[in-house]
């Protein structure tokens, strides 16, 4: 289901040259379960970005559905990471005015679902995550473990085919942990793609296959209980 | 050097209360590496930023070095804040249009410190946690790992007598990591009062003390090693 050649991602900063991917070929086949590993650095998160179409390669090509992504207007892109893709973003960016269910709601105002409807739906996946009494505050009125799982239920809220999760579980306990991790095995169970981003060896554990990042670029790629 | 007795913090949310923390007695020795763990949303941050003055109980004493921080004024608090503590905050709380060089002289120019004594001291304090080349990057062009170690370099930067960590290593791979904690193995050598919260076991076993804090109290306080 995914299928980037050559991505290549250069920052530039006046006179030097920062290569975030340096010539990434991935392919994720539908309903695998893949964890991403690689030093603080390496191009992890620029590697999610360019899967979750959030954002564009300098160079490489990448086909999502067998479309390439590239060739997409703005509208078309939008369209489709609301519909085919979950994303959980590293440092959460939930936005920081309206409470955990309206966020949680937001992915839904695209689906055509009725007021409540999206309601109940965005209720269900705040529960989901063990916050179903924490619904009505806002950001900054949760823990960070609490805003992690908040960005988790709206990544997960529109049933999505496929769930970039970038590092999820970094804020949490070990027991949240697990219990996040079991919800992750039940919606590879259901045929969906997930794709984790994660420096905690025990969680890239649970991933059928793990690739390892380090300067931009794919060095390993094995099965997962091998960490 | 920390004392506090009978915190309690109490969040309103209209006709609901949320009690952070329930009371809260702990004591840390000058010099000590203390550890604290707890489920997500059990009252860890809630606790730290007391201990940090950077908000007050709703009822409870603490006192930080024999004075109670209750009854000091707003500019007492900013000096204390400033001279004695660092604070690594779990969310960063970097300025995000300055660049992790100039974030990290922030705390310096109330020390008295020449402006090239500022540079000089800022640079070492983000060689010192590996970031010595992308001192000129701003916290957007900064991977999260990279934004949670220019969060520590700030907080070291003054030379502080206590060092308050809020989950320092949650988005650092292990070896990474692992040079963060030898970091801190450094400072307490170096007789400072070190302060971690963490959800990484092998973190807490770093500390001579751990306690755990569930629903607001403190349920456990014991030696670190038996993590
Ligand atoms: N806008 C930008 N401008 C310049 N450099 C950038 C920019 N964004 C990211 N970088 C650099 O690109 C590299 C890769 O960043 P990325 O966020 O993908 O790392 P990562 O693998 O997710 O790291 P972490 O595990 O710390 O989250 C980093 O070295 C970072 O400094
Ligand atoms: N401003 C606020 N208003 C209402 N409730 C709050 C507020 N700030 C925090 N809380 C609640 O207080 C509790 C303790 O929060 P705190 O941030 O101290 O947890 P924590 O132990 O640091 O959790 P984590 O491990 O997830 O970071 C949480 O249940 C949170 O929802
Ligand atoms: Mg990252
Ligand atoms: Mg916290």
């Amino acid at each position: 289901v995914i299928e980037t050649r050559g991505l290549i991602k250069i920052y530039r900063m006046g006179p030097t040259e920062v290569r975030a991917l340096d010539g990434v070929d991935l392919d994720v086949r539908r309903g695998e379960y893949l964890s991403i590993m690689g030093p603080s650095g390496s191009g992890k998160s620029t590697l999610m970005n360019m899967l979750g179409c959030l954002d564009s390669p300098t160079e490489g090509s990448y086909r999502l559905d067998g479309v390439e992504v590239s060739g997409l207007t703005d509208a078309e892109l939008a369209a489709v990471r609301n519909r085919k893709i979950g994303f959980v973003f590293q440092t959460f960016n939930l936005l920081p005015r309206y409470t955990a269910q309206v966020n949680v709601e937001l992915p839904l105002l695209y689906s055509g679902a009725s007021r409540a409807e999206r309601r109940r739906r965005a209720h269900e996946a705040l529960q989901t995550v063990g916050l179903g009494d924490r619904t009505d505050h806002r950001p900054n009125e949760l823990s960070g473990g609490q805003r992690q799982r908040v960005a988790l239920a709206r990544a997960l809220v529109n049933d999505p085919a496929i769930l970039l999760a970038d590092e999820p579980t970094g804020n949490l306990d070990t027991r949240v942990g697990q219990e996040i991790l079991r919800l992750f095995d039940e919606l590879h169970a259901q045929g969906r793609t997930v794709v984790v981003v994660t420096h905690d060896p025990e969680v890239a554990a649970r991933a059928e296959r793990v690739v390892r990042v380090v300067d931009g670029r794919i060095v390993e790629d094995g099965p997962g209980a091998r960490f």
